[in-house]
C-alpha cells in the first residue's frame, strides 16, 4: 500500500 | 541565526551606496552550512523582499537570486515551494501589496520569476506560478 505523507507546502495564492 | 539576520540586514541595507558583496557572498554560505539555514534565510527573506523601504526590498531580490544562482538543491526546493513563491505573488498581485509595490520591485519580481522557469525547470511550481500571473493578467506574455 502506498502511505501518502502530509504536504510539506501551502496552495498556490492567486493573484 | 543572528549571523543570518545580521547579514541579510547588511545586505540589503537602504543606505548601501553599493552593493554589498561580501555580505550577499557571505548569507548564501552561512545558509547553507547552518543548522536550519535553508528554512531561517527562506523566512527572512520572504519578510525582507516585502519591506516598504524600496531601496531595501529591491536589495532583497538581488540577494534572493544570488543565493538561488550559488546554493544547492535544498534551498532551490525550499523556495520552490508555494510557501515562498507566494510571498512573491503577493508583492505583484493586487489583491494584496501589488498597488503599494513600487514598479522597479514589481518588475523585479516578474524578471526573477520568468528566469527561474528557465533556469530552474525542475522546480515545478515555480513555472505553476508564473503561468498563473500570466493567466490572472498580472503579467503579459
Amino acid at each position: 500500500p502506498v502511505i501518502r505523507g502530509f504536504s510539506d507546502d501551502e496552495p498556490l495564492v492567486i493573484a | 541565526t543572528t549571523s543570518l539576520e545580521a547579514l541579510i540586514q547588511r545586505a540589503t541595507n537602504p543606505q548601501n551606496v553599493k552593493t554589498d558583496t561580501a555580505a550577499i557572498v557571505a548569507f548564501c554560505v552561512m545558509l547553507e552550512k547552518e543548522n536550519d539555514g535553508v528554512q531561517i534565510a527562506c523566512k527572512l527573506l520572504a519578510t525582507y523582499i516585502q519591506s516598504t523601504i524600496e531601496k531595501q526590498a529591491f536589495q532583497s531580490l538581488v540577494l534572493l537570486d544570488t543565493c538561488m544562482k550559488k546554493c544547492g538543491k535544498q534551498f532551490h526546493s525550499e523556495i520552490g515551494k508555494f510557501r515562498f513563491l507566494n510571498e512573491m505573488i503577493k508583492l505583484v498581485s493586487p489583491k494584496y501589496l501589488g498597488d503599494k509595490t513600487p514598479a522597479s520591485v514589481r518588475d523585479k519580481v516578474i524578471e526573477i520569476l520568468y528566469t527561474w522557469t528557465r533556469d530552474y525547470p525542475t522546480e515545478v511550481k515555480i513555472k505553476e506560478a508564473y503561468e498563473m500571473l500570466i493567466k490572472q493578467g498580472v503579467v503579459k506574455r
